[in-house]
């Protein structure tokens, strides 16, 4: 504390709140959002049959700098933001990606006119994480 | 992750043509393995889109073939009992495929003749081509889909009796050109509001397509009449039903990476790390309380 005030000129106030604000969640803070599309949209209607809709869903937002087990986050993580914060800002800040998925049906129509039902895994995102 | 084995056919799958060199290196398909390059209906039009940068759309790509719509209207009934209506697979325990591919005859010469006697024989020659189906795909059913309208009263009960034969070329001897496999079975079936019979060749089939056979040359001769073999010996009134070729239905099971295995989605969420402990339902102990419940507790149980 200190050597903060030797530092820091005296004119500014050395507030506590300012202090714990850089440990506050971000206003926009890392989590998932909803989209819907319909395969109309992609024209691609003439050849998937169902479903009409398809929610895959997506992951925005920034990453708390102190991640910790809010988002199933690894150490790695803050390990990662230190750098970028202490050594390295070329080394880009932990993103906010999905950590989970469920899968989709999909029911098309084969270039050869054969018909298939297929199961597909990780179409939908479902829960995001900082990595 | 490396490819694992071939995919079936020589071309990528799907109607993408294999781009001239000059934009191979733009194309994503081509940094992908093999193995996860061809057979696969979706992720093709996926990339495809991803690597053009016009808005030319997906749809002018694909070709003409349109399906059959009895075809189109059985799989969609098959999606209806398989996923949600936003397209999440439905957790069934008998529900061990994640694709089912549906084909219908390329050719068939039909030959059809009455004979009183029998019945009304209905015998056709079928071509199946099975280029689709991926060599990451093992064959878990496959039933011969027959969709008729029939003028028989409704709630009668109806006996086939199907006489099924393959022709394949041998060419391991020059003397007997073409071998054929054949079996007959009968099979008894009421007609309610029923549109749909299926005949389930899975034992009769499986050799032919575990070999990765391409095309399946199939006779099928199906004789139907009116009664029911348990209860009166003569079957009289040959049914007079307007047989459409049948369909070809394989239920699938898919292991490449991309398709979703129930199995794995378990062992998954068990892994994934920092998830918070499922907390486990008390372990129920076979012989203990539950062993004792009295079986109509179980049915209501098992139904509930």
């Amino acid at each position: 504390r200190a050597e903060s005030t030797k530092d820091t000129p005296a004119t500014t106030p050395y507030n506590l709140s300012q202090y714990f604000k850089q440990f506050l969640f971000p206003q926009n803070e890392c989590e998932l959002h909803n989209f819907r599309l319909s395969f109309s949209q992609l024209k691609w209607d003439r050849w998937i049959i169902a479903p009409h809709r398809y929610s895959p869903q997506y992951c925005k937002g920034d990453c708390p700098r102190v991640v910790g087990h809010r988002y199933g986050s690894p150490v790695h993580t803050m390990v990662q933001n230190i750098i970028y914060e202490k050594l390295d800002p070329s080394v880009p800040r932990p993103s906010c990606v999905p950590a989970e998925y469920s899968p989709l049906s999909v029911l098309t129509i084969e270039p050869d006119g054969s018909i298939v039902y297929k199961e597909y895994e990780d179409m939908i995102a479902t829960k995001c994480t900082c990595r | 992750p490396h490819s694992r084995g071939r995919g079936v056919s020589g071309e990528p799958s799907g109607s993408l043509v294999a781009p001239e060199d000059t934009a191979r290196e733009f194309n994503p398909l081509w940094w992908l393995p093999k193995g996860v390059r061809r057979g696969y209906a979706l992720l093709p039009p996926l990339l495809k889109v991803l690597s053009e940068r016009g808005h030319q759309s997906w749809e002018s790509e694909v070709p003409g073939l349109r399906p059959d719509s009895r075809a189109l209207r059985y799989m969609k009934r098959l999606y209806k009992m398989s996923a949600t209506r936003e397209g999440i697979p439905k957790a069934h325990k008998s529900h061990l495929y994640n694709t089912v591919r549906l084909f219908t005859p390329c050719s068939e010469c039909k030959h059809r003749h009455r004979d009183l006697m029998k019945g009304d024989i209905h015998s056709v020659d079928l071509l199946f081509n099975l280029d689709r189906v991926t060599a990451l795909e093992h064959l878990l059913k496959s039933v011969l889909l027959y969709s008729f309208d029939t003028s028989v009263p409704i709630s009668s009960s109806i006996t086939c009796t199907c006489h099924l034969s393959t022709k394949e070329h041998d060419f391991s001897s020059p003397v007997c050109p073409s071998v054929s496999h054949s079996v007959a079975f009968s099979l008894h079936f009421e007609v309610r509001k029923r549109k749909w019979v299926e005949i389930d060749v899975t034992s009769f089939l499986q050799p032919l397509i575990a070999t990765n056979r391409r095309d399946l040359h199939m006779a099928v001769n199906l004789t139907c009449l009116m009664g029911d073999p348990q209860q009166n010996t003569d079957l009289e009134n040959p049914v007079n039903v307007a047989l459409v070729p049948p369909s070809l239905l394989l239920y699938l099971n898919d292991t490449s990476e991309q398709a979703y295995h129930r199995w794995n989605s378990l062992r998954h969420r068990r892994k994934s790390p920092g998830q918070p402990r499922q907390r486990s339902s008390p372990p129920v102990d076979p012989a203990g309380e539950e062993g004792k419940e009295n079986s109509q507790g179980k049915r209501a149980s098992r139904r509930r």
